[in-house]
């Protein structure tokens, strides 16, 4: 590895309107009077889609192609049955992927490895966090990672924070913020890099988090158009908390036993601490039969919630899983409940690390019952614990049932984990959100109505204007708040840009289209887990078209890698989308990079002029 | 605007930019025994990307045919036709077909206008509709010949002069002045230049993305490729 110079690595992190647009180059010389092999690893968030990856050899490109994933695979699949595979994109920790490739190199060649992905960040907790992974495993000459912002409505902070090896290279990250636009600019030196002045070692080893926030109108949100298409935020923090019944629903069986039982344990008791005191609150164990600690839900008072402690403090581990029952028990406690006397907002949170191992177990039959039993009435969040969950269960449950669902990784702060995932839905402030624009100026909307708002979250709607001129169309928002439903009217207005960034042409390209592309995939994805299976179909469609368009890595396309692998032969791998089944596992690659039959590298120089007979010409002039 | 030659019995396009003051009027074809003549004012943005240099576009194109007495002008605004002394206006914001007796028309909706001369030649004229509130862009026009063999043997003009091929000769490939490209030499019309192998857009199918055709860029307005200098090719009117 020491005669591959790596002589520069740079990470250009655009973001506008929270579109985030990240570019990865690294360029690398193979010092050595032998061929080398040079590898290029660089994590991303798994909520990224990649859209771009090229390998540039002494100035031949080898441009990287997205497929249909059906298409990709039957092209090679001879190469699939004789078992030559590796894997090109592979979990990483919690929230990133690792994609990764290596390539030969000819003594004294150059290569430039080039990836790109997009992603659409979520408010989370009161901010949006942008995450890039920093391993350039050696010395880089030039390394630099620059981050831009641009937010319309005003940046209220930004903090930098970071998993280096040690935090002495924090104080080199230089942040720039005015009113509406972040700079973060990231470049250490060599000798800023190494570990000690001798050493060959790098510092530069973690990820690198940038978190901020934007300043919120109360009213109808925030609406940016441009280019014919328009996102619509919706993030009022302003209100007051609705009260709420919520039932967590316990798995007690056998598999919990040991430190997953004794986090659950540790996180409820935090959980409880923090309910407010207008929330009504019910406590359901279940292994194979179920129990709970009051038949009835009881109100979150300081003596009740001592006493809900006490019970948590006693639940232990023990026999089989019927997960089924458990949450039906859990449905009929919120539904018997239901009353003028109880708040609307009902949720339950089930924390489960099991298959069903008893009662029902046909895994369709228990979707089936549960949202039979909700029937809209309610949200269920699902937290999975360990590696062997059956997480497609628990993301399908919440999915159907309004609510969304998380893994909780089995680790020493998996109790803070937890509390974390409380927290996001802890502060309900709206119920049945809905977000109209009245007449015909929009179409192809995103998902505009929406069960519940969370304090901290936020609401996005993304369109196609009808016409590429509409640069003003009516809005509405109605939800029921506390107290009583309200709706702000509103127009929404293109603003003048050009005035508030007038240097950057990137933030008038076709962003808001892609953020909208990314969305309508993003909620087509989870519309085929929920629609009867004609649906599913089109569906299905539906959002591989859009990938394909828009060049995006779903887990409905492929990205074909071509790079070179011997002077007459060149190489072709796969990268995929993970999903969060393959997610699970991961110790072990997930995908395959395919071998496909030899290609001849097609490069003519030498031509000569002829008048074209029968073949048709082209004569043209246009401007891109 | 980009110019883009393609030449597919020798698997391969040349290429070459033309700028000069917007307003600009410049002639693409000129065909005397037909009586067909192109020419296409240019129009710049609506004002330059800091530390970027102009780039200029077709705004609108005259397209006359003597023989017949037609007359037509497409801008990014409207389509003006005039056929011995009558007069039609058409718009971009509707599907159209006029089917003529020595002239088809076709308007595709804020996409395109297909002019089918009789027994002659046929032309597209792509429209590239651009967001009014774009700080820097505005609307432009792509013009591709779609038919061009009944032209005679004289036909000229910037697009005119490639009609009936071209021959030229390319050398090894060596590094640029640009790092991310190639260059090469380039041996046509008795000159010697240096090119560079870069892309262009053909917007035929795809109006918004286009597609890209490997080229062999000409620098300098296409000095050397073409007959004469861009400038020979100013004219004074649309007509």
């Amino acid at each position: 590895l020491s005669q591959i110079e790596v002589q520069s690595m740079r990470v250009d992190c655009k973001v506008a309107s929270r579109f985030a647009h990240t570019v990865m180059t690294t360029k690398a010389l193979n010092t050595a009077n032998a061929s080398q092999e040079v590898f290029f690893e660089v994590d991303l968030p798994k909520t990224a889609f990649i859209t771009n990856f090229s390998i540039e050899i002494e100035g031949r490109i080898y441009v990287s192609e997205v497929k249909e994933k059906e298409q990709a695979r039957q092209q090679y699949e001879s190469a699939v049955s004789s078992g030559l595979t590796a894997g090109l994109v592979k979990a990483s920790g919690r929230n990133m992927e690792t994609f990764s490739v290596s390539v030969n190199i000819a003594p004294q060649s150059r290569v430039t490895f080039t990836l790109t992905y997009e992603e659409l960040l979520q408010r989370r907790l009161g901010s949006y966090e942008i995450m890039i992974g920093v391993r350039p495993k050696q010395l880089v000459q030039n390394f630099e990672i620059v981050v831009d912002i641009y937010e319309p409505n005003g940046i209220a902070f930004v903090d930098v924070n970071g998993t280096f090896i040690t935090n002495e290279l924090l104080p080199l990250v230089k942040k720039t913020v005015t009113d509406k636009k972040a700079h973060v600019y990231f470049s250490p030196t060599l000798d800023q890099q190494k570990t000690c002045s001798d050493c060959e070692e790098t510092l530069v080893d973690g990820d690198l988090f940038i978190r901020y926030d934007v300043n919120h109108p109360q009213d109808i949100g925030e609406i940016q158009i441009i280019n014919g298409y328009f996102v619509h935020f919706f993030a009022p923090d302003d209100l007051p908390q609705m009260p709420k019944n919520v039932v967590f629903v316990i798995d007690r069986s056998g598999s919990m036993e040991g430190e997953k039982m004794k986090q659950t344990r540790e996180a409820l008791m935090t959980i409880l601490s923090e309910l407010h005191e207008d929330d009504y609150f019910g406590l359901v164990t279940f292994d194979d039969t179920i129990e709970s600690w009051r038949p009835f839900l009881s109100k979150a008072t300081p003596e009740n919630v001592t006493e809900a402690k006490e019970f948590v403090k006693t639940i232990e581990a023990r026999h089989m899983t019927d997960i089924n029952k458990g949450l039906l028990f859990a449905v009929d406690m919120l539904t018997t409940e239901k009353s003028h006397s109880f708040p609307d907002m009902s949720m339950i949170i089930l924390l489960t690390d099991g298959r069903p191992s008893s009662g029902q177990r046909d895994l369709s039959k228990i979707q089936e019952n549960v949202q039979n039993a909700i029937n809209g009435s309610m949200s269920l969040f699902c937290l999975g614990f360990g590696y062997d969950v059956d997480y497609s269960l628990l993301d399908t449950l919440a999915k159907q049932n309004d609510g969304l669902a998380r893994r909780v990784y089995e680790a020493s702060d998996a109790a803070l984990q937890l509390q974390g995932f409380y927290d996001e839905v802890a502060t309900p402030l709206l119920l049945e959100v809905n977000l109209n624009y009245p007449g015909n100026a929009v179409t192809d909307l995103t998902q505009s109505h929406f069960r519940q708002f969370f304090k901290g979250s936020e609401i996005v709607v993304a369109g196609r204007l009808q016409e590429l001129e509409t640069n003003t169309f009516q809005t509405e928002v109605s939800a029921n708040g506390l107290g009583d439903q309200f709706v702000f009217e509103g127009v929404a207005i293109a603003e003048e840009w050009d005035s508030v960034f007038p240097d950057q042409e990137y933030i008038f390209g076709d962003f808001i289209e892609r953020l909208w592309a990314y969305l309508t995939i993003q909620q087509l994805l989870d519309k085929r887990e929920k629609c009867s299976p004609e649906d599913k179909e089109n569906t299905t469609a539906q959002a591989l078209d859009l990938s394909l368009r828009y060049n995006f890595v779903t887990p409905l396309t492929s990205m074909v890698v071509t790079k070179p692998e011997t002077e007459d032969e060149d190489e072709t791998l796969i990268a995929d989308k993970l999903t969060e089944d393959q997610r699970e596992d991961t110790t072990e690659p997930d995908l395959s990079a395919l071998y496909a039959p030899p290609q001849k590298a097609g490069s003519v120089y030498q031509v000569q002029g002829l008048k074209p007979q029968n073949l048709i010409s082209s004569y043209f002039v246009d401007g891109d | 605007p980009h110019f883009i030659i393609e030449l597919p019995d020798q698997n391969d396009a040349l290429c070459f930019n033309i700028d000069h003051k917007p307003g600009t009027i410049f002639n693409l074809v000129r065909d005397p025994p037909t009586g067909i003549v192109v020419n296409g004012q240019i129009i710049g943005d609506k004002k330059i990307i800091p530390g970027n240099k102009m780039h200029t576009y077709f705004g609108r194109f005259g397209i006359v045919n003597e023989k017949f007495g037609i007359r037509l002008m497409v801008s990014t605004k409207e389509i003006l036709v005039s056929e011995r002394g009558k007069h039609a206006n058409f718009s971009w914001t509707n599907n159209k077909t006029l089917e003529g007796l020595n002239m088809d028309l076709q308007v595709i909706k804020d996409r395109s206008l297909t002019v089918t001369l009789r027994n002659s030649v046929k032309f597209l004229i792509i429209l590239h509709k651009i967001w009014k509130m774009h700080p820097y862009h505005q609307d432009y026009l792509g013009f591709y010949t779609l038919d061009s063999h009944l032209f005679s043997s004289n036909v000229h003009g910037l697009l005119g002069q490639f009609y009936h091929g071209v021959n030229f000769e390319v050398s090894d490939l060596f590094p640029g002045k640009d790092p991310d490209k190639q260059d090469a030499n380039m041996f046509v019309k008795g000159n010697k230049l240096t090119v560079t192998r870069g892309w262009k857009r053909d917007f035929r199918q795809d109006v918004k993305n286009g597609e890209k055709v490997p080229c062999w860029f000409i620098h300098n307005n296409g000095t050397g490729l073409l007959d004469g200098v861009h400038t020979d090719y100013i004219v004074s009117g649309l007509f």
